[in-house]
């Protein structure tokens, strides 16, 4: 069985994308077969994982119904992950997704065909930081959402309209088995008060959903995409590898159904 | 004369919200008449300078060419310093500012009330991290675009797709007089290589429009806003305080017309 969990935060910056390349590969190294697909029009996710951007080459036919999922799929320098890539033309798509007959369900329509095949084990979608209409779709095909949090005050205030939008995804019918698989905290700076705060304020409001795991900040996962490899390529003893591999077995511990 | 400046980046977490917010109560603290406009749903600005959500204070309903921006201006807690706050049903705005004629300049047809009654030196625009309906009403809009760029990998990568698009922006004929104000490094963290090589690669592409300060990290921007204060109130002394400060001036010398 293949699941769809959907990376998303409308909060700018919080390690969105960070978190969907390393946990790719944290999985992939684990053995799963995973499918990253790219649905930010910056193509951060593609370019952090060595990719160039390919006209023709993202979901955005396939979106509108055009072409299947299949004839999209890329291998990256990971073994076990791939990739759908994005590209610029995608912001453009949400303009004629949202002109379509149940619009919210095109990304779900379009991921039929792979689950159908039951390639992978899990398919990872990377949001754009917005409340769109690739992020509503995204939310719209996935079993569960995780959502990455930066231990920092603004990025607090979103939260609360976020996990408001999946109960109206889930009680509106539009996609009835949503949940939220975790929230997980990023860019934990030990040091200073400001993030121990804001993980207690989380841990009291969101009890039980928060991961064990924090992602520490560390410099080595800042810089790795810039060599277009994951963590656990640049640098695998890194405090960022370690973290993002702890959190590869928590997050597969909770997923897997008991 | 009123200049109106949008504060605009596509990529998240850069720093466009604590950019606005500072730089406002800086240049008010010189003696300059501002308004804060948040045109981000998310509406950072708005608690960031200690104000409360309520429903129809926001821009929305002038958008659409009903009421006066005259009546949405609200003081603040920083002398010299208005603020026109955002709301969470802005992000419908978009939608219905879609299907309006000409729909690219319904903010600059609701600003003009404001800029024809000369209060004000200078408006700031907080946009949202997206090049959607509401960042191009902005870039429409405005006099200049200031570009904040945190000192990283993936925010380089933006920059370029920004660029573009302003000069698209001023060639259609859209907004002839659109120019980039100038890009402003920020989150600088001099004890990394990276973030030296992200500025020197930014300075060589963009040779001229990078302001020569840089705002350091410092801890104390990201306390103020959960206290809903500036950087100059919460604490005047901190790195932030004279970055921003230091900021302020360069950003006048440059914006005053020769
Ligand atoms: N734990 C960490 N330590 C240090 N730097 C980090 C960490 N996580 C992410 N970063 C860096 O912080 C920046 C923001 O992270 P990222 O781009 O993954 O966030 P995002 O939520 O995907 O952003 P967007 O909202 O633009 O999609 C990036 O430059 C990234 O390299
Ligand atoms: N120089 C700095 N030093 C330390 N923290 C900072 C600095 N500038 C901004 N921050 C913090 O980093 C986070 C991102 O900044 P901010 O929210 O201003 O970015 P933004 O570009 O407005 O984000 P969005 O894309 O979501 O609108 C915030 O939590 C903010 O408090
Ligand atoms: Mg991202
Ligand atoms: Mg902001």
């Amino acid at each position: 069985h293949t699941r769809v969990v959907a990376v998303a935060n409308q909060k700018g910056g919080v390690g969105k994308t960070t978190t969907t390349v390393n946990l790719a590969a944290c999985l992939a190294e684990k053995g799963q077969q995973v499918l990253l697909i790219d649905l930010d029009p910056q193509a951060n996710a593609t370019s952090g994982l060595g990719l160039p951007l390919q006209e023709g080459a993202s979901l955005y036919r396939a979106l509108l119904g055009e072409g299947s999922t299949l004839d999209l799929l890329q291998p990256t320098m990971v073994a076990g992950l791939d990739i759908i890539p994005s590209e610029l033309d995608l912001a453009g798509s949400e303009v004629d997704v949202a002109r379509k007959e149940n619009y919210l369900h095109c990304l779900s329509r379009a991921l039929k065909p792979l689950i159908d095949a039951g390639r992978y084990h899990l398919i990872l979608l990377d949001c754009p930081p917005a409340l769109g209409i690739l992020t509503m779709n995204a939310l719209t095909a996935a079993d569960g959402v995780l959502i990455p949090m930066q231990c920092e005050y603004y990025a607090l205030e979103g939260l609360s309209v976020m996990a408001r939008l999946i109960g109206q995804l889930r009680d509106s019918g539009a996609n009835p088995r949503l949940r939220i698989e975790g929230i997980l905290m990023t860019m934990f700076d030990a040091r200073t008060r400001l993030a121990s705060e804001v993980v207690d304020e989380v841990r009291r409001h969101f009890e039980g959903t928060v991961y064990e795991t924090a992602i520490p900040r560390n410099v080595r996962l800042s810089e790795a995409p810039s060599y277009g490899q994951s963590i656990i390529e640049y640098d695998r003893h890194s405090r960022g590898a370690h973290a993002y591999r702890a959190f590869s077995e928590e997050f597969l511990a909770r997923s897997q159904p008991p």
